[in-house]
C-alpha cells in the first residue's frame, strides 16, 4: 500500500510541523536553519522522504515529497516548474513500467496528492497561488489547505474561506473534491458531507504536547492568552483534513489519479 | 507639528488594521476587497492618508504613505523601485523649498520613518526583506516589525527576533537605533532601554474591542482559546512600538532625517 503526498508552499508556512502532525510521526526532524551568512538557494528543490507507517492496522508506504524554495524568492515566476516536472517525471516512470513485458511488480510513485498551503492574510489567494493551482490543477489532485489557521479569528475563518473558493472558481481550478457516498449508511453520508462542507481545510499542526490550562495534555500551541488544540474540532479543521487524506479518501485519490489524471495525461503524451 | 510613516510588506500582514491601532483612528476604512474576478495590479503603488490628529495634547499632522501591491506579485523584482522612488522624491521637493528666497514656509514632507513588516514565519528574514531594507536603509528610518505576533508562541519571538537581527547584521544594514539618553533620569534610561531591547517589535493590532473572559473589554482578537490582548505587554510589544513612534522618539525620527538621511542624499545628489 504506496500513497504519495507533495508538500506546495512557502517557506514558514508549517509544511513540515503539519505532516509530522498527520502522521504522527517526526517524519522530518527539526529543521536546522541555514545560517544567516549561508547563500540562499536559487531553484526549487524536490525532495523526497519515505517511511513505512500504520494506519488503522493498515500498514502504509508513506512518501512525502517536499518542494523547498517554492515562493521563496524575489521572482518566483519559475516557481511552479521543477514541481511540475516532477510529477510528469513520475508519470513517465510509471508509464514505462505499464510497457513492460512483466507488469508484476509495478511501483506507484505518482503524486496522489498535493497539499497546497495558503497563506492566512485574511484578503484572498495571491497570484502565486493562482499561478501554481492552474498550472497544476489537470496534472495532480489539489488539495488547498489554509496554513497556521490559528492567525484566524472563526469570523476571519469563514469570509476566507468563501474567498478562496470564489477565487479558486474565478480561475477555473478543479481541486480535488471529495465525493459524497449517496449509498451509504447515514453516519457516512453525514461524515463525508462534514468533510466537504469544510473544504479548504484551516489547519494549525504541532509536533509538541503541551498543558491545557484545565489540566490536559495535548498535541498544540502554547500562548499566553491560551492553548490551541490541534486535534479540537472548535479549533481547526485538523481533524478532518486527517480522516479525509488518511482515512476516508486515501482510496479515492489514488483511484482519481490512476483513472483521471495519469489517462488524460497519457492520451495527450501520446497523441503528441 | 507634521510627521509622514511609511507603511510596507505584503498584502495581509495587518498594516492597515497596525496603522488603526497605533493612532487610535480609522485612518483606514475597513478594506474593501476586489472582487475575484478583477485585474490584479502589475506595479506597486504608492497612497498617502493624512489626518490630523492629537497625541498627548499635542496636536499632529499625521501622514501615512502606503504601498500596495509590494511583495504581491509573482516576480517581485521591482518591488522596491517606486518605493525608493517616492521618498527621493520627497527629498528632491525638500531641496527645492530650501533652495527658495523665501524659505518661511517650508513643509517637510519626508518620510520619517518607514514600518517594515516582516512574515513571522518563524524561520528568517525572507530574500525579499533583505532586498528591500538593504535599497532603503540609507534614505529612510527602517523600523522592521515581525506582523501578526499572536502567530508566534513566546520561545518563538525569541528565536526569531535573534534571527532577525542577525540577518539584518549579516547584510550590514542599518535600521532605526532607539538612543539611549544617559544623562536623563534612571526612569528614563530604564524605559528606553526596555524599548531597544525588544527590536524587533513583536505586534499585534486590532481596531475592535473584544471581552476577555475575566469580563473586560480590550482592543484584540478573540479566539475559541483565548483572547490577545494588543495592549498586554505579555501578550507583545505594541504597547513598546507606540512607545517608540508616538512618545519618545519622534523627534529623533525627523531630526535623524534631516541631520543625517537627506543630508547625505543631498551632499551625493549635489557631487554627482
Ligand atoms: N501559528 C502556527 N505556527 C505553526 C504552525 N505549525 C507550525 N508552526 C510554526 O511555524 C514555524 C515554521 O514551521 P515549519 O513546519 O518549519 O514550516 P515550513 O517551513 O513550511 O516547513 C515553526 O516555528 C513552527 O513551530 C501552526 O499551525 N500555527
Ligand atoms: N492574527 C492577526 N491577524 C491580524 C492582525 N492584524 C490584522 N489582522 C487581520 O489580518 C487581516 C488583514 O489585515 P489588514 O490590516 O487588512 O492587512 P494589510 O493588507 O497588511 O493592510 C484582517 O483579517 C485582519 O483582521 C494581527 O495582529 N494578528
Amino acid at each position: 500500500f504506496q500513497f504519495t503526498a507533495m508538500v506546495v508552499g512557502e517557506s514558514g508556512l508549517g509544511k513540515s510541523t503539519l505532516i509530522n502532525t498527520l502522521f504522527n510521526t517526526q517524519l522530518y526532524p527539526r529543521k536546522v536553519p541555514l545560517p544567516p551568512s549561508a547563500e540562499r538557494p536559487k531553484t526549487v528543490a524536490i525532495e523526497s522522504i519515505t517511511a513505512d507507517i500504520e494506519e488503522n492496522g493498515v500498514r502504509l508506504r508513506l512518501t512525502v515529497v517536499d518542494t523547498p524554495g517554492f515562493g521563496d524568492f524575489v521572482d518566483n515566476d519559475e516557481s511552479w516548474k521543477p514541481i511540475l516536472e516532477n510529477i510528469e517525471a513520475r508519470f513517465d516512470e510509471y508509464l514505462e513500467q505499464e510497457n513492460r513485458v512483466n507488469r508484476q511488480k509495478i511501483v506507484d510513485n505518482r503524486v496522489h496528492a498535493c497539499l497546497y498551503f495558503i497563506q492566512p492574510t485574511g484578503h484572498s489567494l495571491k497570484q502565486l497561488d493562482i499561478e501554481f493551482m492552474r498550472r497544476l490543477h489537470t496534472k495532480v489532485n489539489l488539495i488547498p489547505v489554509i496554513a497556521k489557521a490559528d492567525t484566524l479569528t472563526d469570523e476571519e475563518i469563514v469570509s476566507f474561506k468563501q474567498r478562496v473558493l470564489s477565487d479558486i472558481a474565478e480561475h477555473n481550478i478543479r481541486i480535488f473534491q471529495a465525493p459524497i457516498y449517496e449509498n451509504e449508511d447515514e453516519e457516512t453520508v453525514a461524515e463525508t458531507e462534514e468533510i466537504a462542507s469544510k473544504i479548504p481545510f484551516a489547519v494549525v499542526g504541532s509536533d509538541q504536547e503541551v498543558d491545557t490550562p484545565d489540566g490536559r495534555t495535548v498535541r498544540g500551541r502554547s500562548y499566553p492568552w491560551g492553548v490551541v488544540e490541534v486535534d479540537n474540532e472548535d479549533h481547526c479543521d485538523f481533524v478532518k483534513l486527517r480522516q479525509m487524506l488518511v482515512r476516508t479518501y486515501m482510496e479515492e485519490l489514488r483511484e482519481h489519479t490512476n483513472l483521471h489524471l495519469y489517462e488524460n495525461w497519457r492520451s495527450e503524451k501520446l497523441h503528441a
